[in-house]
């Protein structure tokens, strides 16, 4: 069986949340929030491990709940990661 | 991944709680005693030393907010993001520190839903003096709040976290590596300094004197609370300029280290480059962090380049940045940064207006003021003026340490009734 998919709620919080702890660079306002599914996956992927889940790429339970636990304010990458991943 | 580390420049860094909680179960004492030991969890291991102050130009600047407070991190409520602080760095927010108001702030409690001050206070704490967040499970700084971390005399910071921060600092004098990595069982800290509160067992004494008719020796602002100085005893008060508490405590027991001998202190004042508390007494003095003495203390006065024979009043003025000391009618200006009397004094005093030309003691207060005391009464002198303020003197025990109006021989027979 397939994992179900994400909720469009939980989409919705994930990538505010991946954006706003530095998992994925700030919106662009030229196009929005787009982002591809792989940048997201891969984002994801990043915060599951930097959380200590096993890095599936995959919003599932576990991972919305650590985004709902709470925390520190500041990011957990800096935002000179993005340019260096990029690259 | 981690940015290029930013760190203090400087070793001596000073700290205030600027708002405090507004509907918690923890007081204010609470708060700032959890602060000092959140930060001492640092400065324990690493060459750093931090020193509570009053004014507004503290380093790491702590706060309690609601919502958007101005920064680019507005908080959400409960739950969500608990904290934040800035990075060392030359921007005037750096070191600053604010938690999130609408959390339920707890402290040694069992209650599952709040949040633990003293935890996220050493995670904020690791960001103030550099450090960012780590994945480590074990670490401190990783970002999700775990629970409280134990009691704060007895909490040990991490390996990773005690490495991290010797990669941007350095290792303590007093720290061995290896014995940290021993890991030893960990000292323990000295205890926060018992309120001056009537919970003694012992007996009242006989010398002990009253606030109401007491002619003070010293009166200091130390840490941002007035202390007032008579014979072997100090009463206390805090920031709101209430007493901590109507009977005076014992000078020796909280100020550990002054020879039990010593019978009363001539002047004391808080150093504004370092915030040690300096106390004269005759031709000696001592220097104290926090409320221990220093090693090598007394020494004698000489060492400010004062003749012998004491001072009556030592006052630091932040209009300039100079401490001023008093005897008889002289007076010295001394610069405690280059640890250096300016040239051209003692001078024929007062400096101000108005103020009498001996004092028992001076302090600035948190209004911004200066005041000077002599005898039963006192001198306001508003920020930046050279004058005393129109209707002065008025009563010391009065209008600091809650006595009723002067009358004639009330404060003797109040004294008499005590």
């Amino acid at each position: 069986c397939a994992a179900p998919a994400p909720r469009a709620e939980d989409l919705s919080l994930g990538v505010e949340w991946l954006s706003r702890f530095g998992y994925l660079p700030p919106a662009d306002p030229a196009t929005g929030r787009l982002q591809t599914q792989e940048e997201l996956s891969k984002a994801i992927a990043t915060m599951q491990q930097f959380g200590g889940l096993k890095a599936t790429g995959i919003l599932d339970e576990a991972t919305l709940a650590l985004m709902k636990t709470p925390r520190c304010s500041l990011p957990d990458l800096p935002p000179l990661s993005w340019a260096r991943r990029k690259r | 991944q981690a940015p290029a580390p930013t760190k203090w420049n400087k070793r001596n860094l000073s700290w205030r709680v600027r708002t405090f909680p507004r509907d918690s179960a923890l007081g204010p004492d609470t708060v700032r005693a959890l602060m000092y030991y959140a930060l001492k969890v640092w400065s324990d291991i690493a060459p750093l030393n931090f020193h509570e102050v009053a004014g507004s130009t503290a380093d790491i600047q702590i706060d309690f907010s609601r919502a958007d407070h101005q920064d680019e991190y507005p908080f959400d409520g409960p739950g969500g993001t608990v904290a934040h602080a800035f990075f060392p760095g030359d921007h005037h927010s750096a070191g600053d520190t604010h938690f999130d108001d609408e959390e339920a702030w707890t402290f040694r409690s069992s209650d599952a839903h709040g949040m633990d001050l003293f935890a996220v206070a050493v995670h904020e704490f690791g960001h103030a003096i550099g450090l960012s967040h780590v994945s480590t499970p074990s670490s401190i700084m990783q970002p999700y709040y775990q629970g409280p971390v134990g009691d704060p005399l007895r909490y040990r910071l991490p390996y990773d976290d005690r490495v991290r921060v010797w990669q941007l600092y350095g290792v303590r004098e007093s720290v061995s590596p290896t014995a940290q990595l021993d890991t030893p069982e960990p000292e323990e800290p000295p205890l926060l300094p018992e309120p001056p509160d009537n919970r003694s067992s012992t007996p009242p004494r006989k010398d002990v004197p009253h606030r109401c008719s007491a002619h003070f020796d010293a009166v200091a602002q130390i840490r941002g609370e007035a202390f007032f100085f008579k014979g072997k005893y100090f009463w206390r008060l805090n920031r709101d300029r209430h007493l901590v508490s109507l009977q005076p405590a014992q000078m020796h027991r909280f100020w550990r280290g002054l020879p039990l001998h010593l019978d009363s202190v001539d002047a004391v004042y808080e150093r504004t480059s370092d915030h040690k508390i300096v106390f004269f007494k005759g031709d000696r003095y001592w220097v104290f962090k926090d409320n221990n003495v220093e090693e090598g203390y007394p020494r004698p006065i000489s060492d400010f380049s004062l003749p012998p024979g004491g001072v009556d009043a030592a006052f630091s003025w932040p209009h300039n940045d100079r401490t001023y000391f008093f005897k008889d009618q002289l007076y010295w200006r001394y610069d405690d940064h280059t640890r250096r009397m300016d040239p051209g004094y003692p001078a024929q005093g007062p400096l101000w207006r108005g103020v009498p030309s001996t004092l028992d003691d001076a302090m600035r207060w948190s209004d911004g003021a200066s005041y000077f005391f002599r005898g039963q009464e006192y001198w306001k002198v508003q920020e930046g003026e050279l004058e005393a303020a129109p209707g002065y003197p008025q009563s010391t025990a009065r209008d600091w340490l809650v006595c009723g109006e002067p009358a004639a021989g009330e404060a003797e027979a109040e004294a008499a009734r005590a």
